[in-house]
């Protein structure tokens, strides 16, 4: 199940925070639970498909969009404050939250809550959670961090060996330079030998071809 | 014996390469990696 | 201030959850504060080095050790459930906890705590200072996983460019092997050529030389 908990604040209350939990099993536009306490009461309730899939109708809007205004609005840390506006009436129980745009706001849902009888228990509910959800960014913090260092290390590795093949190639080619070059002048030196050696043949027939 | 050797002075560099058949690619890089390191 | 919130259940009360947190400044040696609650009331106290320092004396413990030890039990998530014990009086307020080593427990510290007026504040303090937590952490996990992109980014950069050398590597080879065997059987052509003229040249001298 995916949680999200939230600090938000009431129009009415602004400077009481309260605490607002969405706990959803696949995805948020499936249905979810809500859970708000100002750490000492609670209350909760519960969305479904269907009346998201109404509100979303009765706002003209694609359930999809729909869905994720709601994400943006309750499950993504109470959003930058001067975009949703939340609202909750104690006496009614009735939550409400609305979204402004350009200084036009709209609303984008309300539901009505319950009471809880033994918040505490709620409470300390969302304060496991919030802990179980520390520990598993622990986890993965300390997975990424050795991920982190293997490829550091991976990355230095190849690197290493890069350059190394860089020299070597360069080494190569001077090396083979220089053994050609050896084997080269032996040929030229040879076909200067012979070459003398023919001049030194062919003079003295010259010479005799001269004299006859 | 001496003339053993003239007859390989003769035939071949001193390296190893023939002077009169060509080479190919085996044969060259067996030359080459008979010789000490060129300075 | 460095902060840490744990989950503890006492050996009066061992269905019960509540919740340990402990705010240090420099180090836990140097003193810190502790507040416990169970989603309903809150209590806190204050826990100076000096008292530190004493306990360990007490115990004929040095101050380090000690302080590691009350690192495990208090701010490691409340340490493995076997080893340390908790326990409270809420008529005393008092606080205490030990830890059993092979089946001998020896106590490790307590302290007094004061019951607050509002526990409201404390536990949504409490609740705040977790969310900060959470958001920290992820803020850290983005960072790391950029970090991990990145470097997977430049050791398949590093990789190819390896690779990539090589290849040209032995294909540098290959093709200087290629030219040399040209440039040499162009001279043994040469020095076959000369030889050839060379004989052609001394035989009829030879034939005279046999003649005479």
């Amino acid at each position: 199940m995916e949680r999200k908990v939230s600090r938000i604040c009431f129009a009415s209350e602004p400077d009481i925070i309260h605490f607002l939990q969405i706990a959803w099993e696949r995805t948020l536009g499936s249905g979810f639970l809500i859970t708000l306490t100002d750490g000492q009461s609670a209350w909760t309730g519960t969305v479904s498909e269907s009346e998201i899939s109404q509100e979303a109708d009765d706002m003209a809007m694609e359930k999809e969009k729909y869905v994720d205004e709601l994400r943006k609005a309750l499950a993504s840390g109470g959003g930058p404050a001067d975009v949703y506006k939340f609202d909750f009436s104690k006496e009614s129980c009735h939550f409400s939250f609305e979204k402004t745009l350009k200084d036009v706001s709209f609303r984008l849902g309300s539901f009505n809550l319950e009471k809880i009888e033994s918040p505490a228990e709620v409470i300390k509910k969302l304060i496991c959670d919030c802990l179980d959800t520390i520990a598993e960014n622990q986890a993965k913090n300390e997975h990424l961090q050795k991920e982190n260092e293997r490829l550091l290390r991976d990355w230095n590795d190849v690197q290493g060996r890069f350059e190394k093949c860089v020299s070597a190639k360069e080494a190569l080619e001077t090396d083979l330079y220089k053994r050609f070059i050896l084997v080269l002048n032996e040929k030229k030196a040879k076909i200067r030998s012979l070459h003398k050696l023919l001049n030194e043949v062919q003079e003295p027939e010259r010479n005799i071809g001269h004299e006859r | 014996c001496p003339s053993t050797r003239q007859h390989f002075a003769r035939e071949y560099d001193c390296y190893g390469d023939s002077y009169f058949t060509d080479t190919d690619l085996n044969q060259l890089k067996e030359v080459f990696s008979a010789m000490k390191n060129p300075g």
